[in-house]
């Protein structure tokens, strides 16, 4: 089953 | 004190259209090499960003470091009393608690102007690490616009594949499947007609369309758009705007659990 990813596992806070 | 005067007025106009429908609000980062935006929307899958350089303008100072949160759907509800040949013009006082929007007609026999509250928007801000594409793909923004629109009808799922041979969008659901294969423009006569590859190593992502289809709002800033793809990471869908700037939009993919 696909989920979908949140764009925070890839760009983080600076 | 904050201005910038743009007389193309309607490419505003047009930077509105292609947030509201992502984002409810954003803060302008105004800084004397021009303004940028920064903004998820809410559900955190996807990210905007707009940067208006300000060579661009017409006229344009900024004294301090200016951050203006602003209400977008407020701020279009402004932006949609401005004509399309209209020159508009951002001003604010340093730490001021308003922004105006003045527009002017070509001729000068009609000013208006609007006053808006400001927002104080906490924003986190996210570093996007420069990356180096395993695939990148100009096509016809009105083509992608009807891709993600017919193919939408299929699936919430949209299937991006980059091989060497081109590019195939794909989706599946309860009535049926549908393939798009676009190809390589053989001869790039008008380039912004064209499809153009760059494929670094082949690339099959998952993204949901209704993200792709709210990107696609900013079809009328750029006859071309761009994709860029890796394993694993946010696509990237940038339109240029006019010689002043860009908008990208990145997308998480879908990951199989």
């Amino acid at each position: 089953k696909e989920c979908q990813s949140a764009i925070h596992k890839y760009f983080s806070s600076v | 004190m904050f201005e910038a005067r743009l007389l193309q007025g309607s490419l505003l106009k047009k930077v509105m259209e292609a947030l509201k429908e992502l984002l409810n609000e954003a803060a302008w980062d105004c800084s004397d090499a021009g303004i940028q935006l920064q903004a998820m929307d809410n559900s955190h899958v996807s990210l905007v960003s707009l940067n208006l350089r300000a060579e661009g303008f017409d006229k344009y100072r900024c004294d301090r470091n200016l951050s203006m949160g602003m209400n977008l759907g407020s701020m279009s509800k402004i932006l949609k009393c401005a004509s399309n040949e209209d020159i508009i013009t951002i001003k604010a006082q340093d730490n001021a608690d308003t922004v105006t929007f003045v527009f002017e007609s070509p001729d000068q026999d009609k000013v208006s102007d609007y006053e808006m509250k400001l927002m104080n928007l906490d924003q986190e801000h996210l570093g996007i690490p420069e990356t180096d594409y395993a695939c990148t793909i100009r096509l016809p923004s009105s083509e992608f616009a009807r891709i993600c629109r017919d193919l939408s009808q299929f699936g919430e799922s949209m299937v991006i594949s980059c091989t060497k041979e081109g590019v195939r969008f794909s989706a599946t659901g309860d009535i049926g499947t549908g393939n798009i294969k676009l190809a390589q423009s053989a001869k790039v006569d008008k380039e912004e007609e064209a499809v153009v590859i760059e494929m670094q190593e082949p690339v099959s992502l998952t993204f949901a369309c209704r993200y792709l289809n709210s990107f696609t709002k900013a079809t009328s800033l750029s006859k071309s758009v761009q994709l860029s793809m890796s394993p694993e990471v946010p696509l990237v869908v940038e339109y240029k705007i006019e010689d002043i700037g860009h908008v990208r939009y990145y997308l998480a993919p879908k990951i199989e659990d």
